[in-house]
């Protein structure tokens, strides 16, 4: 720290642009190593100190808040497209903690820590009073619903079987009585066809990955889904990620961040965390 | 002492520094 000068950091404002250049990187960097739900964009920089480093360089310590946005963290679509997700889909919100590195105008993240939490359910009953509620993944219509939009992706789908790699959002609608659901499927070396045992198919060596959304409507004498999913282009195997096994070990400074809502049954989905999202921008295919 | 309102020469109040603005909506 420098001489004189008592506390060893300087306050500045926390919309500073720098801070802002600072805090930009860091939510990329939350982006690039999330192994499952959705990306998140910045919302508020909350608090920010700027350490003096010795010999050269300065640290930000910064607190951000993010909110969950609408793409998966397979999604290819650039950030800046992605849209928030709004209160009455009960949002999810990120608390963040960073330390970023700035020298010789490069920004490097040396430490973070992130946990979620969604929207109280009071404030989201007080702008959607029939807006349904975030519902953990092992809720029997959520798993219900899930089944039966994957059944039905894939009996309309005479080519490969997809298979299910993560639920990533499920709500309970009270109004109609229905189900929400989101999540992400991947191609397998099966036909849809054809496949007896989903358990003897397996992902392809090329990822495939494809996001679902799907309602299914609870009625009397029946049920009605319906589904909806944006499959991906294949996504080379970058050689350090194993998705066989449990989710990759990450370094140090690889933020934590807690999901909403558990996830059951679920492997580790291969991420793009090892490329930036820049380098998976392709046309998506539905 | 009577001091008029206005006529103390106050420094205008201190904008904070932080949080920063809420870009989307603050839940």
């Amino acid at each position: 720290a420098p001489h004189g000068t008592g506390q060893g950091f300087k306050e500045v404002a926390c919309d500073d642009p720098e801070v802002e250049r600072a805090a930009l990187v860091a939510v990329n960097y939350l982006n690039q190593h999330l192994l499952h739900g959705f990306r998140h964009l910045l919302n508020r920089i909350d608090k920010v100190k700027v350490w003096f480093r010795r010999p050269l360089g300065v640290v930000y310590e910064l607190e951000l808040d993010t909110l969950e946005t609408t793409c998966h963290v397979l999604d290819p679509t650039p950030l800046a497209n992605c849209s928030v997700r709004q209160l009455t889909e009960h949002a999810v919100e990120g608390d963040c903690d960073f330390h970023v590195l700035e020298q010789d105008g490069q920004f490097t993240v040396l430490y973070s820590q992130c946990h979620s939490n969604p929207d109280s359910a009071e404030d989201v009953r007080k702008v959607c009073p029939t807006c349904g509620l975030l519902t953990p993944f092992n809720d029997t219509n959520v798993v219900h619903t899930v089944k039966a939009a994957l059944d039905a992706f894939n009996a309309q789908n005479n080519g490969t079987y997809f298979k299910l790699v993560e639920i990533s959002r499920a709500q309970n609608v009270p109004l109609p009585v229905s189900t929400l659901v989101e999540f992400v499927v991947a191609a397998t070396d099966c036909t849809a066809q054809e496949v007896t045992d989903p358990a003897k198919c397996n992902l392809l060596a090329e990822k495939q990955y494809g996001f679902c959304k799907a309602n299914l409507v609870h009625k009397l004498g029946g049920e009605e889904v319906s589904v909806a999913c944006k499959v991906f282009q294949k996504q080379p195997q970058p050689a350090s990620v194993n998705t066989a096994g449990p989710a990759p070990a990450v370094d140090q400074a690889a933020p934590a961040v807690d999901q909403a809502a558990p996830a059951v049954d679920q492997a580790a989905p291969a991420g793009p965390q090892a490329d930036s999202p820049a380098s998976l921008v392709v046309g998506p295919m539905v | 002492k009577v001091v008029q309102p206005g006529s103390t020469g106050a420094a205008s109040p201190v904008v904070p520094l932080c949080p920063g603005r809420v870009r989307h909506f603050k839940i």
